[in-house]
């Protein structure tokens, strides 16, 4: 049940699942349980909707983690603040405010088929797990596979690379659901979250190229006040900026996808370590990742309902 | 063991570029050594002052080590022993239990 379930270790797809079933169980009056649709490998790629219920529309969040295999911290990160929401609301004025004017949609796992593949055989395993009938190398890059500066400088066109870009954008059937879920909410998705492992770092459009973005001051804003709302957790400290002038340019991500389809705020959390650990992040630093990351998410929601 | 202990004796290496020569020589040991990139997460990303982490197999972690003393690039172990660390990260939970 749910007050047994250890949010302070790393779960396996299934539990997660069940996870997921008991949630929405236990919480109707907040959760909603959908499915976007099918992995390449057949597996359901369910998300949670998070909020209470209004028959206004309301503005929508969309937090997406693990969408690279090997990054456990990210499934831990969306089950967390699936967690911290329900068991708060009510009691903690910022995220009931948050459940009442806003939607969630939280995916504790995009690449459902990579997840389990790095539970069950390879570790490190990145992409997902998508056949190539021309080659014996599997999957792809899900974080290179949107339609946005597709397969460009930091993305590769050989099937056994690791930042295989696919045959073609929207290959992938777990990218197509979620990118097919958000085009068609995209009036009222007002901001995409996107978890990932390791280098501390927020980051926000663009990748690929060093302009910057029309909205950049309110996204700036958001971006610093984030990392300074996770800076007061633990006192841990986060880069940020755009992708291309903190990180690398380099094709098109998720976070450009979305951006370029009319969500105003879109971010990429690249979380703990620094590299000490790596994808390797002890289960005794889950509690106090997701508590700094859950302080930085709650500063970009608050944000969205004021104006910018 | 987990993953039947397929990750003994590998390590990771995080690599610290300081110049162009020094990309190129480790483009060059890449083409000699299999290497799985954790950071950045390709090669083609690879610049000066760049900090590269990578995986390296248990055995070519000689080699790795013998070709960046060789081409004097500065490098230093970030895990010792990757099947150590996997298996501490779930705590020793018994392998069974958590499939």
């Amino acid at each position: 049940s749910e007050s047994q379930y250890d949010y302070e270790v790393y779960h396996s797809l299934e539990e997660i699942q069940n996870w997921m079933f008991e949630m929405n169980r236990s919480r109707p009056e907040l959760v909603t349980m959908l499915s976007l649709g099918k992995s390449y490998e057949g597996r359901p790629l369910f998300v949670l909707q998070l909020g209470k219920r209004s028959c206004l529309q309301k503005k929508s969040v969309w937090i997406d983690c693990g969408v690279h295999a090997r990054e456990w911290i990210g499934p831990a990160f969306c089950q967390w603040f699936v967690k911290e929401a329900l068991s708060t609301y009510k009691y903690d004025s910022v995220m009931t405010r948050l459940l009442n004017h806003l939607d969630f949609f939280i995916m504790p796992v995009f690449n459902v088929d990579g997840y389990r593949f790095s539970w069950n055989t390879d570790r490190f395993w990145r992409k997902t797990r998508s056949k190539n009938h021309k080659f014996h190398c599997r999957g792809v890059d899900a974080n290179r596979n949107w339609k946005v500066k597709w397969c460009d400088e930091g993305a590769s066109s050989h099937p056994c690379d690791d930042t295989y870009c696919g045959p073609f954008p929207e290959s992938e059937p777990e990218v197509k659901a979620v990118a097919k879920f958000l085009r068609k909410h995209k009036r009222h998705m007002k901001a995409y979250i996107s978890i990932h492992a390791y280098a501390q770092m927020l980051l926000y459009p663009y990748s690929y190229k060093y302009a910057a973005i029309p909205n950049f001051n309110c996204v700036e804003s958001a971006a610093q006040n984030a990392v300074t709302a996770l800076y007061s957790a633990y006192g841990v400290r986060y880069r940020y900026g755009p992708a291309a002038t903190t990180l690398y340019v380099s094709s098109g991500s998720s976070i450009d996808w979305a951006y370029k389809n009319g969500i105003p705020y879109a971010f990429a959390f690249e979380l703990r370590d620094t590299g000490h650990f790596g994808f390797l992040l002890p289960e005794s630093l889950i509690k106090p990742t997701c508590t700094e990351t859950l302080k930085a998410v709650k500063a970009i929601a608050s944000g969205l309902l004021k104006k910018c | 063991y987990q993953y039947n202990n397929r990750y003994a004796g590998d390590q990771v290496f995080r690599i610290t570029l300081t110049n162009d020569t020094e990309v190129q020589a480790l483009k060059k040991i890449l083409e000699l050594i299999k290497m799985d990139f954790w950071q950045p997460n390709s090669a083609s990303l690879i610049h000066r002052n760049a900090t590269v982490d990578v995986h390296v197999k248990r055995n070519d972690t000689q080699r790795l080590h013998a070709r960046l003393k060789l081409e004097k690039i500065k490098y230093r172990m970030l895990i010792a022993d990757l099947q150590k660390e996997i298996e501490k990260q779930t705590g020793y939970r018994s392998s069974r239990k958590r499939r």
